[in-house]
């Protein structure tokens, strides 16, 4: 091929029986929407890295998917990002980690790979370069889904239960364990 | 987690990764999505690779550089190298998860040792191949 583009949108226990037909087809018509947008950029001659970054703001931007507004909530009841880009042809590379105001993280990697001498920043200090680099900064309260929340709500009383009982049974539930998938 | 590879029509692949982690993480975890190398890595010599699964064990076998490292050293194809590392490596460390890449050549590849990856590509006649389960 002389140009190409592939994209996941998270793995774990996926279920035809656990899906509905509308849910099916969201994901599946989101996943398409995402990767006709970095085609787009790539058939018309763009470059790789603009259109990894723009199909991953489609994803993130989607509640669907634990990335940005899908963010799955931590055991404080907040959401923290992660995120990363790396270039082939240079071997440069940008990553933010523990953010929890900023839109689109892969942005942020971007800048940080583009426009730092460092590769990875985390927390607070990210969130002030993002700012620095004029990227949209959100209140927290964005990233909230009801979905994701009752969830944490689910994996916290399975918790809970399985320690007043028998902790190595967590290991074999399969909401605790695909709670912990990224 | 959501990720991305694209090759463009100047040979260059870049890899992207993001994710909200996993649920309930306390003490300021991190996965692997923001350590290169783990889940994320590009070099146009060999392939671009992002990933997705329990984080952990992606950081201890550094699954993504793994693949790369196959492609340059062993001279294996992306195809046998991303099946070694996910099928093999991975599993036997009791890793769950799995990638998507592509190589210099536009070989596209998904991998995964779980029971499904939300996961679609498009190569340069515009098909497109948009899949859930395994």
């Amino acid at each position: 091929n002389e140009f190409a583009i592939v994209i996941h949108g998270g793995a774990g226990t996926i279920l035809k029986k656990n899906m509905t037909p509308e849910k099916e087809k969201a994901y599946q018509d989101k996943l398409e929407e995402a990767i006709k947008v970095g085609y787009n950029i790539l058939n018309n001659g763009g470059s790789s890295l603009d259109a990894v970054e723009k199909t991953i703001h489609v994803m993130e931007n989607s509640p669907l998917f634990n990335a940005g507004k899908g963010a799955v909530f931590t055991h404080d009841e907040t959401n923290e990002l992660d995120a990363s880009i790396m270039t082939g042809n240079d071997l440069n590379a940008g990553a933010v980690a523990g953010v929890k105001n900023v839109k689109n993280p892969i942005s942020l990697a971007r800048k940080i790979m583009e426009e730092s001498p460092h590769v990875l920043l985390s927390g607070n200090g990210a969130s002030v370069f993002a700012k620095e680099q004029g990227l949209e900064i959100v209140e927290p309260s964005y990233f909230y889904t009801e979905s994701r929340f009752k969830s944490l709500q689910r994996v916290k009383e399975k918790m809970k239960a399985e320690l007043d009982h028998n902790a190595k049974t967590a290991f074999y539930d399969s909401e605790i364990k695909n709670s912990k998938f990224g | 987690t959501v990720g991305c590879v694209a090759l463009d029509k100047n040979g260059n692949i870049t890899a992207g990764t993001s994710t909200g982690g996993m649920t309930n993480k306390r003490w300021n975890r991190i996965g692997d999505s923001p350590i290169i190398g783990a889940g994320t890595y590009a070099n146009n010599a060999t392939c671009g690779v992002s990933s997705t699964g329990w984080g952990e064990y992606f950081i201890r076998g550094m699954v993504a550089h793994d693949i790369s490292a196959l492609i340059d050293y062993k001279g294996s194809t992306l195809k046998e190298a991303s099946k070694e590392v996910i099928q093999n490596k991975l599993t036997k460390l009791g890793g769950t998860g799995g990638i998507v890449a592509i190589d210099k050549f536009g070989n596209i590849v998904y991998e995964f040792n779980t029971a499904g990856m939300y996961r679609a590509s498009m190569n340069d006649k515009g098909e497109l191949d948009v899949k859930i389960y395994k």
